[in-house]
C-alpha cells in the first residue's frame, strides 16, 4: 500500500517577493 | 485524455504525518497538518484566504484566486473543480464537491469565497 507524506496534499502557494 | 487528480486523494489514501503517525486521507483534522508544519524544518502553514473563483477557459477547471499570509499576497491557481483544499476548522472542499465525491469517494464541502485554506510556504523565504 502507498504511503503519502501529508506536504503532498497541500498546495505550495508562496507569495512573490516584492520588496 | 483527461487529467486527472493525483492519487493521495482518493478516500482511503494512507498519509504519514510529520511525526509518523498514519491516518487516511479522509480522516484528516487541521491539528494534523498544524502539528506536522511545527515539526518541519522547511514548511510552514500560511492561511490562504479565496477571495475569488472564476471559470477558466479550460472545460473542468476554475481560477481560484487567494489572499495568502499576513500579507496577503495574491496568488492565483488554476486547477481541476474537483481538487479538494483543506478549509481550516471545516476540512475538504472544492469548487465541485459532488464530482470530488463521485471521483475520489472523499467527503468534500463547497469550497466558497471567504473561506481559509491551508497551504504551504518556505519557512526561511526571505
Amino acid at each position: 500500500v502507498p504511503v503519502f507524506p501529508w506536504h503532498s496534499l497541500v498546495p505550495f502557494l508562496a507569495p512573490t517577493q516584492s520588496d | 485524455s483527461a487529467p486527472s487528480l493525483p492519487p493521495y486523494f482518493t478516500k482511503g489514501s494512507i498519509i504519514q504525518l510529520a511525526d509518523g503517525e498514519l491516518k487516511r486521507v479522509e480522516d484528516l483534522k487541521t491539528e494534523d497538518f498544524i502539528q506536522s508544519a511545527e515539526i518541519s524544518n522547511e514548511l510552514k502553514i500560511d492561511s490562504s484566504t479565496v477571495e475569488r473563483i472564476d471559470s477558466s477557459h479550460t472545460p473542468n477547471f476554475a481560477i481560484i484566486q487567494f489572499a495568502v499570509g499576513e500579507h496577503r499576497s495574491q496568488v492565483s491557481v488554476e486547477v481541476l473543480v474537483e481538487y479538494p483544499f483543506f478549509v481550516f476548522g471545516q476540512g475538504w472542499s472544492s469548487c465541485c464537491p459532488e464530482r470530488t465525491s463521485q471521483l475520489l469517494e472523499l467527503p468534500c464541502t463547497k469550497l466558497s469565497v471567504g473561506d481559509v485554506c491551508i497551504s504551504l510556504t518556505l519557512k526561511n523565504l526571505r
